[in-house]
């Protein structure tokens, strides 16, 4: 289960607000996984007490608004990026950017879709650069593109570039997701799926044999 | 020295926080960095084993604009169809109250009766409306809440209610489960030319694949 409540002493209309806190739980918490359970309890509440003497926030499409909406994106994303890298049995952080979709919502789609595949977090556990099972989970996202036009990059270790698996140095991507796991890193996955403007990000984790231990033992 | 065995950043430390980079600063506060804002988390006797808090209240001292999202997961805990209730009568709340321990999931309509005697109890001690105080519950599915341990101990967890720095601490912790850390943030930027601040708090670690409206 996740729990949140977010305050703010910004001043802000009641419609405006719940629009803002739906589109930042849109790109924050919903584009979390860990094991592709969605609890019974998950529950985000957000309070605006008005006393900072801010500007009233009357519409959403304002300035004002769209500042707020950067900050409360920012503390949500924070915080959900920490209940991924808090995972359970997870030894890092997987951090997936999509670039190049129709929208930021199929962009998303994809990120999440990569995120929470159980043999892209495995291979991650197990420190294996795995290009295909990547490209893979970007596939079965239900969000149309073409395969030629895939990129994949493993931090800064290009894989894939149009649709091609590339001749790269697999010892040093291997590094790259060990020294990941030794530090209780940041795996960073970045993906292009062709020339639209759309992108999004998804987090998640690795997945390892503490996962499979802690849910044996924590009985619901 | 100085230090209390029973601070709850003694029982776990406090996550990372990533946050993107952007025209804010990192503040010290989480929830109760915001103005109007207390906190308090305190152990109410809920949790299964340990001493760890289990109950965390968040106050606002004025009518806050209230928003929330909650689980599509059709089978919703009783707090959180008490909450959508609640937001739909109220635009404004003034309390939310958290227990660790029992999820009150699955727990019919006695897991829902609960959720009313706890939001009662706690807007009577508050003098404000039941709908202004919303619920939020995490731990072991299909089990009810220990209402009587958690009715016992508002009293006290009303009377620990801060806007200092350790109330929003206290509290991240005490809505922790299976986390190995606590997870609060607060940033300040300026909106319109005024600063503001925004603080959070959340918990998570596993059942997590949220897809919340």
């Amino acid at each position: 289960t996740m729990l949140g409540v977010i305050t703010t002493d910004a001043l802000v209309k009641s419609d405006v607000w719940r629009k803002m806190v739906q589109i930042a739980v849109n790109r924050s918490f919903n584009q979390i996984t860990v094991d592709g359970d969605t609890s019974t309890n998950d529950t985000v509440i957000a309070l605006a007490s008005g006393l900072s003497g801010s500007t009233p926030i009357s519409s959403i499409n304002c300035n004002e608004a769209v500042q707020l909406q950067a900050c409360l994106d920012a503390v949500m994303q924070g915080l959900a990026k920490s209940i991924a890298w808090d995972g359970e049995g997870a030894t890092c952080l997987i951090e997936v950017i999509v670039t190049g979709a129709e929208s930021e919502v199929k962009a998303a789609k994809i990120a999440r879709s990569v995120a929470s595949s159980s043999l892209v977090k495995a291979a991650v556990y197990g420190r294996d650069p795995n290009w295909g099972r990547i490209a893979a989970a970007a596939g079965h996202a239900g969000i149309p593109f073409h395969q030629n036009n895939l990129h994949i990059m493993l931090g800064d270790i290009l894989l894939m570039d149009k649709g091609q698996p590339l001749a790269f140095d697999r010892a040093a991507a291997g590094n790259y997701l060990k020294k990941a796991g030794e530090t209780h890193g940041t795996v960073g996955i970045y993906i292009s799926v062709g020339d639209g403007t759309g992108s999004g990000q998804a987090w998640g984790c690795d997945l390892s044999y503490d996962y499979v231990k802690i849910n044996a033992q924590y009985t619901t | 020295v100085a230090s209390s065995v029973n601070e709850p950043s003694n029982y776990i430390p406090a996550a990372p926080i990533f946050i993107p980079e952007g025209p804010w600063k990192e503040i010290p506060g989480g929830i109760t960095a915001a103005k109007g804002f207390k906190a308090a988390g305190i152990y109410g006797g809920l949790r299964a084993k340990g001493e760890k808090p289990d109950l965390a209240l968040v106050t606002c001292d004025i009518d806050a604009t209230a928003a929330g999202a909650f689980t599509t997961n059709m089978v919703a805990a009783a707090p959180v169809l008490y909450c959508k209730k609640a937001l739909d009568i109220s635009k404004v709340a003034r309390a939310v109250l958290i227990n660790a321990g029992q999820a009150n999931a699955a727990t019919g309509d006695a897991g829902y009766q609960d959720v009313l005697e706890c939001a009662d109890t706690l807007a009577m001690m508050l003098k404000v409306k039941r709908e202004e105080v919303l619920i939020e519950s995490t731990g072991v599915i299909g089990q009810r809440i220990k209402k009587e341990a958690l009715l016992n101990a508002v009293p006290r967890l009303v009377n620990s209610l801060t806007s200092s720095i350790d109330g929003a601490l206290s509290a991240a912790v005490a809505i922790t489960t299976t986390d190995l850390v606590s997870k609060s943030v607060a940033i300040e930027s300026q909106v319109g030319g005024t600063n503001i601040r925004v603080g959070g708090m959340a918990k998570g670690s596993g059942m997590i694949h949220p897809n919340m409206a």
